[in-house]
């Protein structure tokens, strides 16, 4: 474990939380895509599988972490989808989910370490992770705006595999540590939050909101 | 020796 990781996790815990936070308390899941949160659900089951097929002590922190992603964005969907269905926007988070995990299955059946089925499985949740992002900012794109909270949940979810990156840096450069398939989709997931970012920082930091086009 | 592909993080 390094300083990287230990901050993205934190970013990524802190991200998870902020989405809950934010939909519990206003009640509204308007500006949040459904759809994205779905695709991080299945990321987190499929990634995680071997939690459900060995049961293992959770003595480590790394396997209540892993319950802890699972049930979070399943609450988080539950939310969504049942509880404040009536304000989900449905017409703006219109992006095909289909266009995102067909590719990626079928590019984890190409492209993979070992063609067995934990693999395939863990390659397909790291090349869907990498899009999962684009239902949430194709919606903000179609609303034109992005509340501060969703803004702040959206830094902090980029942050966390940015963090990452230099996790795998810091890796290969003392543990000789490479993940080559993480690593490529990594980079892939940040850039696509390049264009957030930009906006995130001139707009957000200064206390406007993010309007678009910018 | 590099060592590739474990996928020892979340």
């Amino acid at each position: 474990m390094n300083i990287f990781r230990l901050f993205g996790d934190l970013s990524h815990l802190a991200a998870i939380a902020i989405l809950l936070l934010k939909i519990w308390k206003t009640r509204s899941c308007a500006g949040v895509s459904g759809k994205t949160q779905l695709l991080f659900a299945v990321c987190f089951i499929t990634r995680y599988i071997d939690l459900f097929l060995h049961f293992v002590s959770l003595y480590n922190t790394e396997k209540v972490m892993k319950l802890i992603y699972i049930s979070a964005s399943v609450f988080t969907c539950y939310l969504i989808f049942f509880k404040f269905k009536a304000t989900y926007d449905g017409n703006h988070d219109s992006m095909r989910a289909e266009f995102l995990i067909v590719p990626a299955a079928g590019l984890a059946c190409l492209i993979n370490t070992k063609f067995d089925a934990i693999e395939i499985l863990w390659t397909f949740s790291i090349y869907l992770e990498a899009v999962a992002i684009l239902p949430q900012l194709f919606l903000i794109s179609k609303t034109g705006e992005a509340e501060t909270i969703t803004s702040h949940y959206l830094f902090a979810q980029g942050s966390y595999r940015a963090l990452y990156i230099l996790n795998w840096i810091y890796r290969y450069h003392y543990e000789s540590h490479v993940d080559t398939i993480a690593i490529v989709a990594g980079v892939v997931q940040t850039i696509l939050y390049c264009d957030f970012f930009y906006l995130y920082i001139t707009k957000v930091v200064k206390g406007q909101k993010i309007v678009l086009p910018a | 020796k590099l060592i590739e592909g474990q996928h020892d993080e979340l």
